[in-house]
This record gives C-alpha cells, sequence and structure tokens, in this order.
C-alpha cells in the first residue's frame, strides 16, 4: 500500500484575510504527517504529527488560537481512531494542555476506556506526564476579537473565528 | 476544527481531530470531535473521515459514520462524502465538511459551508484549496 494523508483546517465562514494563513498551515501540516509515513511511522503517528502541527498554529481552531467559551476559556476537544481493530481515544474540556490530541491517544494506547472528560482527563493528562501550560497561552488575540464581536453583535455574527461574511452560513 | 486520515504502508487508516469549539459557546458544550461516528471514524475495511463544521448538525447526523457506511454500501470515497454532507444541510440547515479516504487510498472532499481548508500528498506533490471547485498543487 502505498501511503497517503489527507489533512483538513476547518469549515465555515473563513475569511478572506484568514485565507493565506489557513493554506500554509494545511501545507505544513501534511507534510508533518508524510514524513512519519516516509520514515516507517505508522497511520497513528502520522495523523498524530498534522494534527500536532495545527494545534501549534493560531490560525486554526485547536489548540493554540482556540475560540473561546462564554466564560473567555478555552475548552478543547478531541479524538483518535485506529482502523485495524476499532479502537478509539477521545478528551473533552480539556483547558491546560497544548495538544488535546496527544493525550487522546493515550486514551487509546493505555487505558481500556474510550473518553476521559473534564477533570479525569486532566488527571489522566498529567499521570501520563503532559506537562500543564497557563490556560491564558493558549487564547490568541483572535479568539479574543471574535468572543468580543460575538458578545457585541449576537448569533447571527457566529462563526468559527471572525465576522461572519456575507454568503456564508457555517 | 483540524482533522488528517492516513493510510500507512501496512494499510492501516488512522483519523485524529481536534477543536476548540464553537465560538461563544455555553461553558461545558461538546460537540462531535470527540464522538466517534461524528467528528471521526476508522475502518481498515473501509476507509477513514474526519469532519468540520456545525457541531450539533454533524453529531445528529453522525456525519462520519454516515459516510463511512455509504462506501460500506458502494460509493466511492468522493460521492459518499458529498452525499453525507449534503444530506446534513438539507435535513439540518447548517454546514459541514469531511474529508475522506477509502481503503485503496481514493480521496474524497466536499463541504456546505463557504470555505474548508485542506491538502493531502500523492505522487510526490502537496495538492490543497479552500474555495469549492479549487484545486492547487505544488512540489512535495
Amino acid at each position: 500500500m502505498k501511503p497517503i494523508i489527507i489533512v483538513h483546517g476547518g469549515a465555515g465562514d473563513i475569511s478572506e484575510s484568514r485565507i493565506q494563513g489557513k493554506f500554509d498551515g494545511v501545507k505544513v501540516a501534511v507534510r508533518a504527517g508524510y514524513e512519519k509515513l516516509m520514515n516507517g511511522g505508522s497511520a497513528l503517528d502520522s495523523v498524530e504529527a498534522a494534527v500536532v502541527s495545527m494545534e501549534l498554529d493560531e490560525n486554526f481552531n485547536a489548540g493554540y488560537g482556540s475560540v473561546l467559551n462564554l466564560n473567555g476559556e478555552v475548552e478543547m476537544e478531541a479524538s483518535i481512531m485506529w482502523g485495524q481493530d476499532l479502537i478509539s481515544g477521545a478528551v473533552t474540556l480539556i483547558k491546560e494542555f497544548q495538544h488535546p490530541i496527544s493525550i487522546a491517544r493515550k486514551v487509546l494506547t493505555d487505558t481500556p476506556h474510550s473518553f476521559l472528560g473534564g477533570n479525569g482527563a486532566k488527571l489522566f493528562a498529567l499521570e501520563k506526564g503532559f506537562q500543564q501550560v497557563p490556560p491564558e497561552s493558549l487564547i490568541s488575540e483572535s479568539a479574543k476579537e471574535a468572543l468580543n464581536d460575538f458578545l457585541n453583535k449576537g448569533d447571527d455574527q457566529r462563526t468559527e473565528i471572525g465576522r461572519k461574511d456575507e454568503g456564508g452560513v457555517g | 476544527t483540524v482533522g488528517a486520515v492516513a493510510i500507512d504502508a501496512d494499510g492501516h487508516i488512522a483519523v485524529a481531530t481536534s477543536t476548540g469549539g464553537i465560538n461563544g459557546k455555553m461553558v461545558g458544550r461538546i460537540g462531535d470531535t470527540p464522538l466517534i461516528g461524528g467528528g471521526t471514524y476508522a475502518d481498515d475495511n473501509v476507509g477513514g473521515i474526519s469532519t468540520t463544521g456545525h457541531g450539533e448538525s454533524i453529531l445528529k447526523y453522525c456525519l462520519a459514520h454516515t459516510i463511512i457506511k455509504l462506501m460500506e454500501g458502494g460509493l466511492d470515497a468522493d460521492t459518499a462524502t458529498r452525499q453525507a454532507v449534503n444530506g446534513m444541510t438539507a435535513r439540518l440547515n447548517n454546514t459541514a465538511g469531511a474529508i475522506t479516504l477509502s481503503k485503496n487510498g481514493d480521496v474524497g472532499i466536499h463541504f456546505s459551508s463557504k470555505r474548508m481548508a485542506w491538502a493531502y500528498v500523492k505522487n510526490d506533490k502537496v495538492y490543497y484549496g479552500i474555495e469549492h471547485d479549487q484545486t492547487l498543487e505544488e512540489p512535495l
């Protein structure tokens, strides 16, 4: 089988000003994942590497740059699945870690469970050696602006991030 | 939201999806991304899918699993992805997107939203796009 990887960087009313950043980010991510495959890594290694790359990039709504909840906090979630035997790992309500996808992978590989949330997910991540980061370190200026727009303009302005463009309904 | 689907040299398929959710969400809100069958699905016998878009709609429609089942029923990756995403939007009046690989490495990309950023590597080229009916390419 010839290895292959595909990535996405989010759907919705992506404004013109964010297109180049999205292009750059998905190309970096897909190359990171492909490099894993070419160096003998598994498909799991590949998809984790690609997503980790985008979790570091403020152009994407994941990891650093995630959108904010009504309290102005980042609350992230992630899942990963292995098609050989349909095992999966997922986490939700993650606030203090840079890479939710890597914690999800540990749920897949190191527990008999599929899905951990909230404080349990946090305790599990710490047990597995993931380093906590200050929650504010995950908040980008764009995310703050997007929440302010949402709070000031109401639900019709809701979008993944940034102001809603005309013609979009994502 | 971000996601990735890969097939390795042994023919095994993996899918990963990660997100910050939706802007201005209620505290404690959970979307489709961590829900297997909603935001993510992988089966070596069929293919793999990662989704993005309106989370509440995606999880109601079990979008990733819907695409898998359409492929299992004989549709190719692109047709299954298009049919499921458009079906969700027609049924629930919200938008989404998905990326799909079949077990043979065939690609499916479709979104009912205004835009979706995507990229894949094939034959030493990077293909990418963000607008409807747009495919750009550059050397790997």
